[in-house]
């Protein structure tokens, strides 16, 4: 259930970046991915980290960790990541 | 952009009034495909560097180079942020493109081809691929755009419906940039004429419709019989107006040396030309010599074919021809109602968005299996009429650096154009073109506007039943949802409200407030002007506002009673706000779940 082919990349979107000192995105997404995927090296799960402006991230998950996730404190959405069209 | 900008009043050079230093000092970012960075459209000459508060990077990738009008560059796709589809370069330019004169495609809407803001600085974040752009990659740019330090976001991408707010990347991204000063302008979406098609759907978003202006391009079929009949089709070739044989068909390797004429939409490769039946009500670049007739003109060749021995005829190149009905809103435009908000009006605004010619990308085909390379090519969609908006918010800014999102977003909303229900059903109401037609000079005078703030964003959702808990995350503040808080009462620049039963009389009640950014001492009366056939009363209190300073605020409510509605279209009304100077118009449109 963990072959690369039953994951899919979901965007986790956790509103408004933190204002405390001590908080740093990046970490915190890390930590969330390394907690729902039990696994210590999450080398290709995490595609974007959004740190600048918002909080969220991009990972490959699959469908019981996307649940996982969904349910965690801090987080507002998990959703598929789609293609959208020019138009 | 030749003809779009002259057609809204913002004329070249020195007929526009501009705040030069200002202009210099703007940015917009352009989410989408990335740009051409050799067109003349993002050439640096006469500008100086970058702005102070600019924090973003030029990394569009190898052989990718910025400069002092193309000041910023992000890729999110791997191609590079070089656009090789010309949609990029065509957005970025018409918001704010340099003006670049002499530019048509092949001799076809020859003039000056430029942006709202010809002086502002553009930076191209890049999320789209030939087969799209990805929730990810627009969210990434959103993350970046916001922190560069860009004063408006315009992004001509959506999905095919409306998204619940906090799935949909554009919101969310527009939320936060909303949230720092910065307006995004998107498009509607062309899934129109359809009813409910429309994709963006936020209060947060200036959502811009499209429709055409007073130019339009026709292509001319010549029969030898001495008659003439009008089409559409960007027809760059020129057959030189001589004669060739016309067969019916359907499969181009019949007409070989011949035109073919065909009801389908086939573009042959065989045959001299092709004459078809037009379908979309607008032209298109096609990579063969083509005219696309109106129903009653093909049938009308269709007779001659058929009582003529050895029909004869040609297709001329394309001419542009001044448009009595412009603007019109185009068929292709997403309609609402809103699916997500009910009771918020979407599209907010109108552009042109029909034949516009912009900068392209060589690396790019004007259209399907075309094998020129142009610098400047003529596109439609809403994604052509988003940038236009947005290079107005641009504009609008300069004038006023200290204007919020929400005031320029009412400032357009309420100077724009009336546009009238043209076409019979609910895709020519105000659900096609919301408050009507963008009105790039009034907009910077609105005289009065409606304002909103993170707060009333939030007030709002919590009518749409988001929790406290979701919303203290999304804004990172803390939020207590009352629960009695009606999203209708959101202080938008429209009113709008779905009812669920037909037939029962009911009363809705809007309430707003207004700021006055006009005159210290000022009195406005209201006016109610109803639309054809409307059987709405609509009554303000108070009626009257007089205003004595600056940024002073008065609240206001509408009340709109009635019974027996249209169940298939929505009864409207104008409230318009006057001091003799101004004129504040919100559409008021009260539909029903039929």
């Amino acid at each position: 259930t963990d072959d690369r082919q039953d994951k899919q990349v979901y965007v986790v979107y956790m509103g408004s970046l933190p204002s405390r000192p001590d908080y740093t995105p990046m970490s915190n997404h890390l930590s969330i991915l390394q907690e729902v995927t039990g696994e210590s090296s999450i080398t290709g799960r995490l595609v974007r980290s959004y740190k600048r402006s918002f909080n969220g991230f991009a990972a490959r998950l699959t469908e019981s960790e996307r649940e996982q996730v969904a349910e965690m404190e801090g987080v507002v959405s998990v959703f598929p990541n789609k293609k959208l069209q020019l138009q | 952009t030749t003809a779009s900008w002259d057609f809204m009043g913002l004329k070249e050079g020195k007929n526009t009034k501009r705040n030069l230093a200002m202009e210099s000092d703007t940015i917009i970012g352009v989410i989408d495909t990335g740009v051409w960075p050799e067109s003349e459209s993002f050439s640096d000459k006469g500008f100086g560097p970058p702005p102070k508060k600019w924090k973003g990077v030029c990394s569009g990738g190898k052989n990718f180079t910025c400069n002092n009008k193309l000041i910023g560059a992000r890729d999110y796709t791997g191609e590079g942020t070089r656009d090789n589809q010309g949609h990029g370069s065509h957005t970025a330019s018409t918001a704010a493109g340099n003006a670049v004169a002499g530019e048509s495609f092949f001799g076809i809407g020859n003039g000056t081809a430029r942006g709202g803001v010809p002086a502002a600085r553009v930076a191209a974040y890049k999320v789209c691929i030939p087969t799209g752009c990805t929730t990810e990659s627009i969210l990434s740019a959103f993350d970046d755009a916001i922190a560069d330090g860009v004063d408006v976001i315009s992004i001509s991408i959506g999905d095919d419906n409306a998204i619940p707010y906090e799935k949909d990347p554009i919101a969310i991204g527009a939320f936060h940039a909303m949230a720092k000063g910065i307006l995004t302008v998107n498009s509607a979406g062309n899934s129109g004429p359809t009813p409910n098609s429309v994709a963006s759907v936020a209060p947060w978003i200036l959502t811009v419709a499209a429709s055409t202006t007073n130019r339009e391009f026709l292509t001319k079929v010549v029969l030898e019989n001495g008659r003439t009949l009008s089409g559409r089709s960007v027809n760059a070739f020129d057959l030189k107006g001589k004669n060739y044989p016309l067969v019916e068909g359907t499969l181009g390797s019949q007409a070989k040396g011949q035109i073919l004429v065909s009801r389908y939409p086939t573009i042959s490769g065989t045959a001299v030309a092709t004459i078809n039946v037009d379908y979309k009500n607008y032209s298109s670049i096609s990579p063969r010599p083509l005219s696309s007739l109106s129903q009653d003109d093909f049938d009308s060749l269709l007779s001659y074919l058929n009582s003529t021995k050895s029909p004869r005829g040609t297709v001329l190149k394309t001419e542009a021809v001044f448009n009595q009905k412009g603007p019109k809103v185009a068929s292709f435009s997403s309609r609402g109602p809103n699916t997500l908000a009910v009771d918020l009006l979407k599209p907010d605004i109108t552009a042109p968005g029909v034949e516009i010619l912009a900068a392209y990308s060589p690396l790019s085909s004007p259209s399907l299996g075309d094998q020129r390379q142009v610098k400047y090519s003529v596109d439609s969609g809403t994604s052509m009429s988003c940038p236009h908006v947005a290079g107005v918010a641009a504009y609008i800014k300069t004038f006023h650096p200290d204007w919020s999102p929400s005031v320029i977003h009412s400032a357009i909303m309420t100077t724009a154009w009336s546009m009238n229900a043209s076409d019979t059903g609910v895709a020519s109401t105000e659900f096609a073109y919301g408050a009507g037609h963008v009105d790039p000079i009034a907009a910077l005078n609105p005289g009065l506007v409606y304002e909103l703030d993170k707060a009333d964003h939030i007030t709002f959702l919590c009518g749409l039943n988001y929790t406290s808990k979701t919303l203290k995350l999304i804004t990172g503040e803390a939020v207590t949802c009352t629960g009695n808080t009606l999203p209708r009462n959101l202080n938008y620049p429209s009113m709008s409200a779905k009812l669920s039963e037909t037939n029962s009389p009911f009363t809705v009640t809007f309430n707003r407030t207004v700021t006055n950014v006009g005159i210290p001492n000022s009195t406005y009366k209201s006016q109610i002007v109803l639309n054809h056939g409307t059987k709405l009363s609509v009554k303000v209190s108070p009626n009257v506002l007089s205003m004595k300073s600056v940024n002073e605020k008065q609240a206001f409510t509408v009340t709109v009673t009635g019974s027996g509605l249209d169940p298939k279209l929505p009864s409207s009304a104008n409230l318009v706000w006057s001091d003799g100077t101004h004129n504040v118009r919100s559409p008021i449109v009260i539909y029903t779940s039929g």
